[in-house]
């Protein structure tokens, strides 16, 4: 049975599309089978696998507010990861989502159908904490926290936590964090350092040992539609996610 | 009569708030009377101003929803900044927003009662192309667009300039791109300079000379509550501000 797991950080540009097709793409290096889903209408992650989000003959926006079955959407990329895309029709999805009873629930019941085919299930998440993030986060069995080693990132950390403590209460009480990932590390920088250690500080444990470095290698690889350990396999930014990967397959050993 | 320019790109991280703090307050060192408008629900333009956002007596919301008078709500920051401040309380907005007849004009009409007061409001644009966005579109005269030269960024212009289009169509007419600018460049590597180079073949003239150069004092600053020219006048990144303030007034002798 599938651990599902939500990529969210309300802050935008923290490396949450980033973290969900490099790890997506390293546990599937791991033999793990993994079903990518973008729920930004940016279609970032959608576009980083390669796959065209202006060309879909299905997206999640048809499961979301359609119904359209999942299975049916679901689309398998160049690198054999199983993905459901997204793209822009997904923007106005917010107002139609609240009409509709349940809408909390509408990703978590579609994801139910096809949940025992897959290890794992990555949710990537828009930089907010509107209906779709509240989506995701009812879907999921846990949270990554992806978070840039710098002020604004870290100050937001207070909003997200609240946000989540709020969906536990009343919507998926077994939600858990999973883990906050450190991501564009820069030893060299004060600030980095930081901000690092107040979050080791702080949130002990939860804080994944792996640090994912600024790496270019990790820019550069989604404009060739690929995850960066398709692109160039010896760079630290592909080393550091398969790194990230094994701490994660650690923490779920039935998978 | 104030010029009134929308920070926006719903691409999240690419420097929207760094640009429309430093800009305001680079304006405002060229004696330019400047009103900050924080429309993000982060409120991270507040935070870095140095007011709490947490313990506001009112903010952008109030003026949005409820119709405060927008003088009530203004504060002064440490710098000498007016700001109309923003926090969580923004979140909700969307959903109540919709239900307000002509919702999109909201910021537009609170702005209008105040706009003789200065020579520039800026307004922070949230990560998303849904309801806030549009408001701040609708109550501009012209739109600033920071891009990081990354993959991501530059695919995700195609979205933004398709809304600005439709805004112009049925809500506001006027409304026109007063430029691009390239931030966090980094002239070494090679993905920033091909960025770049796509985007002055495509834009044109409409992007700014001045290329914001990737500087730590600008990510430092802000957890001190202070634009960066009060941080450190002599870093590249303030000198970067100060010069595409330069270019902002050239653009608009009558301020
Ligand atoms: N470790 C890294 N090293 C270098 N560049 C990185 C790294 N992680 C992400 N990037 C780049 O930084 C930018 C932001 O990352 P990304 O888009 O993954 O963040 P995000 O949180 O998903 O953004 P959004 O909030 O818009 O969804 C992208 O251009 C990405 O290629
Ligand atoms: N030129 C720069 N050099 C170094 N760091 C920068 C620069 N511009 C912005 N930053 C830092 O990068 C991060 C992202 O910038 P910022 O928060 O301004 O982007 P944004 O587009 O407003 O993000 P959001 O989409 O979340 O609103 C911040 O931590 C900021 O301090
Ligand atoms: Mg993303
Ligand atoms: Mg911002």
């Amino acid at each position: 049975m599938a651990v599902v797991l939500a990529i969210a950080n309300q802050k935008g540009g923290v490396g949450k599309t980033t973290t969900c097709v490099n790890l997506a793409a390293s546990l599937q290096e791991m033999k793990r089978k993994v079903l990518l889903v973008d729920l930004d209408p940016q279609g970032n992650a959608t576009m980083g696998l390669g796959v065209d989000k202006n060309q879909l003959s299905s997206s999640i926006y048809d499961v979301l507010i359609d119904g359209t079955s999942i299975a049916d959407a679901i689309v398998v990329d160049d690198s054999g990861l199983d993905l459901l895309a997204s793209n822009i029709d997904l923007t106005g999805a917010e107002i139609e989502l609240i009409q509709i009873e349940r809408w909390e629930f509408r990703l978590r019941e579609a994801l139910a159908a096809i949940k025992n085919r897959y290890d794992f299930i990555l949710i990537d998440c828009p930089p907010s904490l509107g209906l779709l993030t509240v989506n995701g986060l009812v879907a999921a069995d846990s949270v990554i926290v992806p978070v840039q080693c710098e002020y604004y990132a870290l100050e937001g950390l207070t909003a997200l936590m609240s946000s989540i403590r709020r969906v536990v209460a009343s919507l998926n009480p077994s939600l858990a964090i999973e883990g906050l990932v450190r991501t564009m590390y820069d030893p060299r920088n004060s600030l980095s350092r930081e901000v690092s250690s107040q979050l080791v500080d702080y949130f002990g444990d939860r804080v994944y040992r792996t640090l994912i470095p600024r790496n270019v290698r990790l820019a550069e690889a989604p404009s060739h539609g690929v995850p960066v350990v398709f692109y160039d396999k010896y760079s630290r930014g592909a080393i550091a996610y398969l790194t990230l990967a094994g701490e994660v397959v650690k923490k779920h050993p039935q998978t």
